[in-house]
């Protein structure tokens, strides 16, 4: 996180007002938006907002479109979807919406306000910017469910920093506060990936609401939520495979299986497990991958693994195998799985068992860096 | 992820983007010759804020963040 030169309010009692309304949403919508937006830095900080209907308040609250009176115009629709400016007299504190926006109160449409309004009011309380992709301050705007809102890590630190910390918090030592989500860190040698595919030469590592995405022409692997890219998949994906027959990334679930073609999402999907040919016993996949000589596609449920014909829509007979049997010396769960360059890579924990799938041998025992780098 | 080269469009949303985000300013006088050009340098800065890989040209990837919908505010502050 960043601030703005440490500029703070210099009470902890700040006062806003909501000048005027977009006409997206109706006033009851805007005002619990605006009202939920500022609750969620004063749950971490000694802060507490006070509304008022009329003279100046602290935090000045409006919508405008192009020129709207602060020397910072507005560019229509989409790009810029607001500003505000950090603690201080006159306009300072105040937090701008572009109204050529289309704004919304809970829906995956537009943009949400609640959202916008909470980054915003991360600047109205002193907070700049945050590199963290996970952060609410970061600076580009993705979806993310509101009725499930918890406010990352990054950006308690950030509010703690100025404000230190809520006094009130967690009077009830039985019953802790669930802890702010953390942005995966590739550096993090106990990192445990939840799962891993190739995406037509990319590669792609899945962990909590993010994903990072690594292809030859560049070193650094990008990081990104993967509700940015996707807003209708789930977060925590517990599988994935490319299947170079259907040229398709399957992404598994909980029972769910989502199919992408390139980086659409393909009409149709989520579907149930059993379009995949498991049996209904199954209720989650723990890795997949698809072999390319084989041309199978493996699931690897607890101990034991299933082999499926995509060709011709059958699981192989045989099947399921127990881990070791199929793959000798894979004594520990498979949390995540692909085939790179004709080799078969199993994840367990923090470790990547390199397979040669024509000797059935364990080769290697690797590290995530291998193809995460940090 | 398109591989063509920037568009003249891109260029300009380019400029806006650095001027209004990172702090780019109209380049002057001989200084401006020596080592990397600012524009350069501020499309640097960029990718290294938001973790792309750091090439100081207009790859695709970096036009591709730029037209994010995102917060007005500066990712630099000028520097008092």
């Amino acid at each position: 996180f960043t601030t703005f030169d440490n500029r703070k309010w210099q009470t902890n009692q700040v006062t806003y007002r909501i000048e005027n309304y977009t006409p997206d949403m109706s006033v009851a919508e805007v005002d619990n938006s605006i009202e939920r937006a500022l609750q969620v830095w004063a749950k971490v900080s000694p802060l507490r907002f006070t509304r008022i209907y009329s003279g100046t308040a602290d935090i000045m609250i409006s919508f405008g479109t192009r020129n709207h009176g602060d020397s910072y115009p507005f560019d229509g629709p989409d790009g810029t979807l607001a500003h505000a400016f950090s603690p201080g007299p006159d306009i300072e504190g105040d937090a701008h919406f572009d109204d050529d926006e289309y704004f919304t109160f809970s829906s995956t449409r537009g943009y949400n306000l609640f959202l916008v309004a909470a980054h915003e009011l991360g600047h109205s309380l002193g907070l700049s910017h945050s590199n963290d992709p996970g952060a609410l301050m970061y600076p580009v705007y993705s979806y993310t469910d509101p009725s499930t809102f918890s406010l990352p890590r990054d950006d308690v630190n950030g509010i703690q920093y100025i404000y230190g910390p809520n006094p009130d918090v967690n009077p009830n030592p039985d019953k802790p506060d669930p802890t702010p989500p953390s942005t995966p860190d590739a550096c993090d040698p106990t990192l445990v990936l939840d799962a891993v595919t190739t995406l037509r030469g990319e590669k792609m590592f899945f962990k909590g609401r993010f994903f990072w995405r690594s292809y030859s022409q560049s070193s650094t692997p990008q990081q990104n939520l993967i509700k940015t890219f996707w807003p209708g998949l789930p977060d925590n994906i517990n599988a994935a495979y490319e299947s170079q027959l259907s040229d398709r990334v399957f992404l598994f679930k909980d029972r769910q299986v989502w199919a992408l073609s390139g980086y659409d999402i393909v009409p149709g999907y989520p579907k149930n497990l059993n379009s995949l040919g498991l049996p209904s016993t199954v209720k989650k996949v723990d890795a997949a991958l698809y072999d390319v000589d084989s041309r199978k596609s493996l699931f690897f449920v607890g101990d034991y693994y299933y082999s499926y014909d995509e060709e011709m829509k059958r699981m192989d007979k045989g099947f399921p195998k127990r881990v070791d049997e199929g793959f000798p010396g894979m004594t520990s769960k498979v949390t995540a799985a692909f085939q790179v360059r004709s080799f078969t890579y199993l994840y367990s924990g923090s470790y990547v068992f390199e397979y040669s799938m024509r000797t059935r041998r364990q080769l290697r025992v690797l590290g995530n860096s291998y193809f995460l780098p940090c | 992820l398109p591989i063509s080269p920037p568009t003249e469009e891109d260029e300009v949303l380019a400029e806006t983007y650095l001027k209004r985000f990172f702090n780019l300013t109209e380049e002057t006088g001989p200084t401006a010759r020596r080592g990397p050009s600012q524009r350069s340098r501020k499309v640097s800065e960029m990718q290294t804020f938001f973790g792309l890989q750091v090439t100081g040209t207009l790859d695709a990837e970096t036009v591709t963040m730029m037209k994010k919908p995102r917060c007005g505010v500066p990712d630099v502050q000028p520097s008092r």
